[in-house]
């Protein structure tokens, strides 16, 4: 699993 | 989620609607430049990549579709609808908007959280947001009437960036690992950019007068 943690904020 | 990034958020998307409201009900857009909202359109499109690929949550999914939205229909708006193009300042909405994105490209090459392609635009779309709002800072410097609607929507884009700030300070202190400079930075500049305008938009609005900005 890509260990990019995904932008949460807008 | 906290209260400033909520906060922050609702401001965002109430300035996207008093600017919808502006163009879809009196059918006007002066004093709106088509260059920011072309660079916000393209800020949100780098951004919002991996609105598909990564699910956050339908609030943040719901709120992705909104701005996405708004800006591409703007856009359209003032560049297709027959009425409201014809309200549009072509003469003095001059700002070569292309030498905000190739610098901020070349940064964001330079600059960014790790080189990957989505990365890279999320960088980008950052540096750009940070800038997009010059060219309407430069038009309405030449317009001189400012009218309420046009005043409050930049009013509120940027209030929005600056509850985001809170909300950065807010997420540092309460969690362990939440750092972002480059975030952290380009919304700092971006408020920042604004200053001048808070300046003159509080005193307009405590002398009660209209907002005018010095040439």
């Amino acid at each position: 699993e890509d260990n990019e943690t995904p932008h949460d904020e807008l | 989620m906290n209260i400033f990034r909520l906060a922050g958020d609702m401001t965002h998307l109430m300035s996207v609607l008093v600017l919808l409201l502006k163009i879809h009900t009196i059918k006007s857009c002066a004093g709106i430049s088509l260059k920011t909202q072309e660079l916000y359109a393209l800020v949100f499109a780098t951004r919002y990549l991996d609105i598909f690929t990564d699910f956050i949550s339908v609030y943040n999914t719901i709120m992705k579709l909104i701005f996405l939205g708004s800006s591409f229909s703007i856009v359209w708006y003032m560049r297709r609808h027959k009425l409201v193009r014809r309200s549009y300042d072509k003469e003095q909405d001059t700002f070569r908007h292309f030498f905000l994105v190739l610098p901020c490209l070349l940064l964001a090459l330079v600059m960014n959280e790790k080189f990957t392609f989505k990365e890279v635009m999320w960088a980008f779309s950052l540096y750009l947001e940070a800038v997009a709002i010059l060219p309407q800072l430069v038009l309405l410097q030449r317009t001189k009437n400012i009218d309420n609607l046009t005043g409050q929507y930049v009013f509120l884009l940027g209030a929005y960036r600056a509850f985001y700030i809170f909300n950065w300070i807010y997420r540092y202190f309460t969690e362990p690992h939440y750092v972002h400079w480059i975030t952290w930075i380009s919304g700092l500049v971006q408020t920042l950019l604004y200053a001048d305008f808070f300046y003159y938009y509080f005193n307009s609005w405590k002398n009660n007068v209209k907002l005018h900005l010095p040439a």
